[in-house]
């Protein structure tokens, strides 16, 4: 569904921001 | 003699084991590993998420099924937490959640 996919991307990008100000 | 009554009967303390952790079924680790910037409820929970391998992930009522020793606002709250760091995500509906770590 487009909608995971999304969600999923959306999700992802967040923890990936998260990441990056840890490091 | 007056000493065997008391520290047989005395405080035995209950057992510390994880009740609702053992019955995992193909995750390896039972015992949760926290996870940097997580408390145990929040690192609990993504575990059980982690753990889940059906495309759809794991559903709210699962979570409340295995996790007996949190309650229902516990238990969102950690969900919340986890969506907004972005460790987890809703699938179908609202109520069906996978891990980003888990492919």
């Amino acid at each position: 569904l487009e909608r995971i996919r999304r969600n999923k991307e959306a999700a992802l990008q967040r923890l990936a921001a998260r990441t990056n100000s840890f490091v | 003699r007056k000493d065997s009554l008391m520290s047989t009967s005395m405080m035995v303390p209950r057992s510390f084991a994880p009740s609702g952790m053992g019955n995992t079924t193909s995750y390896g680790g039972s015992v949760a590993m926290p996870v940097r910037g997580l408390s145990p409820h929040e690192s609990q929970v993504l575990n059980l998420i982690k753990s889940c391998i059906r495309s759809e992930g794991i559903t709210l009522q699962e979570l409340k099924s295995q996790l007996h020793n949190m309650n229902v606002a516990t238990i969102k709250k950690a969900v919340e937490f986890l969506s907004s760091e972005g460790h987890i995500y809703s699938t179908i509906d609202d109520d069906h959640f996978k891990s980003t770590d888990a492919e």
